[in-house]
């Protein structure tokens, strides 16, 4: 039975352990050895946050104290003192999906901090460095024919994670602003160093199952003229077919007023 | 009346550009900055049905009718912004970040946003050290009509004016910077609250970055107007 067209979220029931404490690889997580949720996460393992940082799932199981009250931050341990190692993570979740023919599927990240790579079942995908830009890896031919998919990845922090000095600073020693990540991270006159910088899954993580053809990033512009009392909506957008057979589309644009209470006017 | 359908063929294994012929609206709800009128938003929804398959893809967003101008003040060096046509008065806060675990929840979000909207504000400066802020933040500035100057990751206490001085060209990758930049862009460009794109914090980006990001971030012909003689208002296109 085909799955339904749309997206899903993948925000609940990942699990995160740190990566020296691992000694199984990528492919066998996602294959032969993958870590069981239920009852519990057996050690090194934890429920995580995602989406959310290294920081905000050791949080969450109590491995750390509460850094925004009193100098419980001063009791975490920086990456510059324990390494990028100590803050690189891996995150495991499982998701069900059997897509039928000329149903194509992609896994979408909208953020990691800051570099990672992806196995799902057994494949790898190194996603390449940057907090601020999205990823999508094609997993149509790589899901599992029973449905049950098994998903890992590794999230390495910044390249350049600095050190804070002991007299603080601005962005600490500005490392942090030789990548391309958030530099409040090192500290500044209002905010403490965040000791792991941010690193992890941060934003949202979507599986998007679409036909053979799907809409890639719509730019709406309007424009006005008359004193406003003419306006055209202009819509550009990436229309792709993934399949190998030319594909005869209709595309429909529909503008609907504002919801006013669950009165919806087209 | 706006229900629009076109026929298009796509190729196999490729991707096209599309742009839709415009949709013309007689006098649609505006969107407006809080305290200067409704924050109208549309439902915008795009779909494509491929024959033989059926509803193939789809993608809606709230879309607010706006124009929003800003430009610099010759006698006072400062910026001046106008929405609609009409002169604003800027009530501007300054945002970092909602959380420093970046637990970014929509009801955080909700949270946050009303209440800056509740303080009277109408506009979010995103500090360059700070995020690219999130859909969800956009969308709630959307709704609660707050203005958003969003600055990308150059800030001058680490890109070369800070103590000690450092990174006086950026960030190593100049490249990945500009990817991120444009494909930032692609992911916020259709708020209706997304008021102005800066370089940086107190900086100017490294030149050919900043110069990229003018180029890319240029207004389209058809939107720039110019005053005439007669100080009619004219687009060049």
């Amino acid at each position: 039975m085909a799955v339904a067209v749309g997206k899903r979220v993948l925000d609940t029931g990942w699990l995160a352990a740190r990566s020296t404490e691992v000694a199984l690889t990528g492919v066998q997580l996602t294959t032969t050895h993958p870590p069981a949720a239920d009852p519990a996460p057996p050690a090194p393992w934890m429920s995580a946050a995602v989406p959310g940082t290294v920081l905000g799932t050791l949080l969450k199981n109590n491995l750390i104290p509460d850094p925004f009250y009193g100098l419980n931050n001063q009791a975490i341990v920086d990456i510059a003192d324990a390494g990028r190692d100590y803050y690189t993570f891996w995150f495991f979740t499982t998701f069900q999906c059997a897509p039928s023919a000329n149903q194509h599927v992609t896994l979408n990240f909208r953020g990691i901090n800051y570099s990672a790579e992806v196995y799902l079942n057994g494949h790898e995908e190194v996603l390449p460095k940057g907090m601020f830009r999205r990823h999508t890896i094609d997993i149509t031919d790589i899901l599992h024919p029973d449905g049950n998919n098994q998903l890992a990845v590794l999230v390495h922090p910044p390249d350049h994670p600095g050190k804070i000095p002991p007299q603080g600073g601005q962005g600490g020693d500005h490392e942090i602003g030789k990548d391309v990540a958030t530099q409040y991270v090192e500290g500044w006159d209002w905010m403490c160093p965040i000791r792991d910088r941010n690193t992890g899954i941060w934003d949202e993580v979507l599986i998007s199952i679409s036909g053979p053809v799907n809409i890639i990033d719509p730019h709406l512009v309007s424009t006005f003229h008359d004193d406003f009392k003419r306006s055209y909506l202009h819509c550009t957008l990436q229309l792709e077919n993934k399949s190998s057979w030319i594909a005869d589309c209709t595309l429909k644009i529909q503008v609907s007023t504002e919801l006013e209470g669950n009165v919806c006017l087209v | 009346e706006h229900l629009q359908s076109y026929a298009i063929t796509v190729p196999p294994q490729s991707d096209i550009e599309y742009t839709i012929p415009s949709l013309f609206f007689y006098k649609p709800n505006l969107w407006w900055p809080n305290g200067m009128g409704k924050q109208s938003l549309y439902n915008v929804e795009i779909s494509v049905d491929v024959k033989g398959f059926g509803e193939s893809d789809s993608w809606s967003h709230y879309f607010g009718f706006r124009k929003i101008e800003s430009t610099i003040d010759d006698s006072t060096g400062g910026r001046i912004f106008k929405v609609n046509g009409e002169p604003i008065f800027i009530r501007g806060g300054n945002w970092i970040l909602s959380d420093g675990l970046l637990r970014l929840t929509k009801k955080r979000y909700m949270t946050d946003i009303k209440f800056h909207a509740d303080m009277n504000f109408n506009m979010l400066r995103c500090w360059g050290g700070g995020l690219a802020e999130r859909p969800d933040f956009y969308h709630f500035c959307d709704v609660y009509g707050l203005m958003v100057w969003q600055e990308f990751w150059i800030t001058g206490d680490v890109d070369g004016r800070g103590d000690p001085i450092s990174n006086l060209n950026g960030p190593l990758d100049h490249d990945l910077f500009l990817l991120c930049a444009r494909d930032t862009v692609k992911l916020l460009r259709n708020h209706a609250s997304l008021a102005l794109w800066v370089g940086g914090n107190e900086q100017v980006p490294p030149v050919d970055i900043n110069k990229a990001l003018k180029n890319d971030l240029k207004l389209h012909p058809m939107f720039v107007s110019y005053q005439t003689s007669k100080n009619e208002e004219r687009y060049l296109s």
